[in-house]
């Protein structure tokens, strides 16, 4: 575990001496292997030692007893405040039905995604409208389908339907049933498929989403940081949902896309069931990637 | 952090950036980046010999595969790493080859999974052996066995559903399923496939540790190589586990599929 790992180089420092160079550059050497290990960008990495360095040379580590443990503190402290600082709530717009837009990658736990925020929003006393704007995958529709009869929430679907008539068709059938807000499920994409990318930015631009969420698989690699970069920059995300996280996966990715577009973790999926959903919390996220 | 003098430093640390964000992983990296020579120091040299080294750990795992009359290849994998949309494509493969094809729908959990084999299959020209939803899987198995025989099938592909390795209960029906497969069918399952997301970072490693020690893994299939990930930790997994990869995937289409090529791999990810 880092924290041992660190408590060894520090244990050689007796009481109130100087920390040596050679011992916080080690240290910063074991802190880089731990989050690189732990999935978190190259980059990214670079760029949160030099915050931990300053802090490292600082009073507080120089003058504790245990440096060690002062040393540990600090990145946790840091990793925390980086991925920290908002309400993990959804944002509502000022004059009903807002809409969600969840979108990312093939294969992230958009579709589950969308029925577990329709199941919470439900449970919240809301009257949410799933839409299946996924129009490529086979049987994604019917997938939406199943997953809102089970928790009673309707899903607006038509096969000859695009994207953005769809949206717009919910838009009104919401408007007319007095249902809110519209989670919309999109069908997964690359960041780097100019085509698919303007579909959503067409949606948006139509719809103007109070939300717009990339779903991302916590066991993504360093291309997190690419994906993040990719969907922001065309759609401008005000948020993230990081999926699979029962799993054994490190989940820096968490850190690689906060630390690159600035937007918040709002939820994380815990499991395949509807109700496997929650809010996001700094703290735990930032202990468990330092493993 | 690397004993090679000759090396230029910043050039060490571009190679070392190229690696670890192709999630090589460190461990990896290092032990590739300890095997440049002293002899070489022109960027040229060092990239083409980095690319033979890695053709040659993706080259190195046995390759045969065993025969069956009908061929069973079991499909794994955890969540949405691309199984079914495989099976489409492998299936598409055989149809091509003039082969009959069964797929066995054995994912009995996720919302419409069924559904969507059903269409791959109707798409590739094979088809589909399926119960309701909710159903056992190994009931749906037994019965696909049970037809490629009697249906004389030269190949039967047998889905399942998404799952994580820490779950244990999940992992067991996995072992029941292979068990139907080898008491139904002597010498099958003749490949068990791990479907691994090229997106995925260190965890891939994890993945296949745990379902080789499970299921005894056969071959791996790395999916989404048409993003920018670049499926790096490959290249440790192969290494420590001797596994061969099969297949690439790379695009949503049945035909987007194609034999493993350690040397196209090993170019991409310099490139
Ligand atoms: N273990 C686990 N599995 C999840 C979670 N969220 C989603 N899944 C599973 O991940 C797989 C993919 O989920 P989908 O909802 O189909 O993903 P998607 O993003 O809609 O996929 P595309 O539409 O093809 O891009 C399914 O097997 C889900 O049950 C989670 O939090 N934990
Ligand atoms: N871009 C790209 N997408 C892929 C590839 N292979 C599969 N996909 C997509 O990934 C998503 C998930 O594919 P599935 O076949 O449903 O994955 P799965 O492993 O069966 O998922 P579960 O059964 O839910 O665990 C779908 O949107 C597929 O179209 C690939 O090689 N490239
Ligand atoms: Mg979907
Ligand atoms: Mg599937």
């Amino acid at each position: 575990r880092l924290s041992d790992r660190l408590q060894a180089i520090f244990k050689k420092l007796r009481g109130h001496g100087k920390l040596t160079e050679e011992q916080i550059t080690t240290a910063l050497r074991e802190i880089r292997l731990a989050l690189l290990e732990a999935d978190v960008h190259y980059g990214v990495v670079k760029d949160f030692l030099d915050r931990v360095r300053e802090r490292a040379v600082g009073r507080e580590v120089l003058q504790s007893l245990t440096p060690g443990q002062q040393v540990v503190k600090v990145v946790f402290e840091e990793l925390t405040l980086l991925l920290g600082g908002e309400e993990s709530t959804l944002a509502f717009a000022g004059h009903p039905p807002s809409v969600v837009m969840l979108v990312g990658l093939q294969g992230s736990g958009k579709t589950t995604t969308a029925a577990k925020l329709a199941a919470l929003l439900t449970r919240q006393g809301r009257r949410p409208l799933l839409v299946a704007a996924d129009t490529r995958r086979p049987a994604a529709a019917e997938q939406l389908r199943v997953l809102g009869a089970k928790i009673g929430v309707e899903v607006v679907t038509d096969p000859r339907s695009s994207a953005l008539a769809l949206c717009h068709k919910a838009v009104e059938y919401a408007q007319t049933r007095g249902l809110e807000p519209i989670l919309v499920d999109t069908g997964g994409r690359l960041h780097i498929d100019d085509e698919l990318m303007a579909e959503l930015r067409a949606v948006k631009e139509a719809v103007h989403p109070v939300e717009t969420l990339l779903v991302l698989d916590a066991m993504t690699g360093q291309d997190a940081l690419s994906v993040a970069t990719g969907f922001h920059s065309t759609l401008d995300l005000s948020g993230f949902i990081l999926t699979k996280l029962e799993g054994d996966a490190r989940g820096g990715a968490a850190i690689s896309v906060r630390a690159v577009t600035g937007r918040p973790i709002k939820f994380i999926g815990l499991g395949e069931r509807l109700e496997a959903l929650e809010p996001f919390h700094p703290e735990r996220m930032a202990s468990r990637i330092l493993g | 952090l690397l004993t090679r003098p000759r090396l230029d430093p910043d050039a060490l640390e571009e190679l070392e950036e190229i690696l670890i964000t192709a999630d090589l992983g460190m461990p990896t990296t290092r032990q590739l980046l300890d095997t440049i020579p002293p002899s070489i120091s022109e960027p040229e040299e060092l990239l083409h010999f980095l690319r033979d080294q890695v053709t040659d750990i993706l080259s190195a795992p046995e390759q045969s595969i065993p025969e069956g009359h009908p061929h069973v290849a079991l499909i794994l994998g955890v969540n949405g790493v691309g199984k079914t949309t495989t099976i489409g494509k492998l299936a598409f493969r055989g149809i091509r080859q003039g082969k009959r094809v069964l797929l066995a729908a054995a994912d009995t959990f996720r919302a419409a999974a069924i559904e969507q084999l059903q269409i791959w299959g109707q798409r590739a020209g094979a088809e589909v052996v399926a119960h309701q939803e909710g159903g056992d899987p190994a009931a749906v198995v037994f019965d696909a066995l049970q037809a490629s025989l009697a249906r004389e099938m030269d190949l039967l592909l047998i889905d399942t559903a998404g799952r994580l390795h820490t779950k244990k209960n999940l992992m067991e029906e996995l072992k029941k399923i292979g068990r139907v497969v080898s008491r139904n069918i002597p010498g099958a399952p003749h490949e068990t496939l791990l479907i691994l997301d090229a997106t995925t970072g260190l965890n891939a490693a994890v993945q296949v540790r745990e379902f080789h020690q499970l299921m005894g893994i056969t071959g791996l299939i790395v999916t989404k190589l048409d993003g920018t990930a670049k499926g790096g930790s490959l290249i440790g997994i192969v290494g420590e586990l001797q596994i061969p990869v099969r297949y690439v995937g790379f695009g949503e289409g049945i035909e987007d599929l194609a034999p493993f090529s350690p040397p196209a791999f090993a170019a991409a990810l310099f490139s």
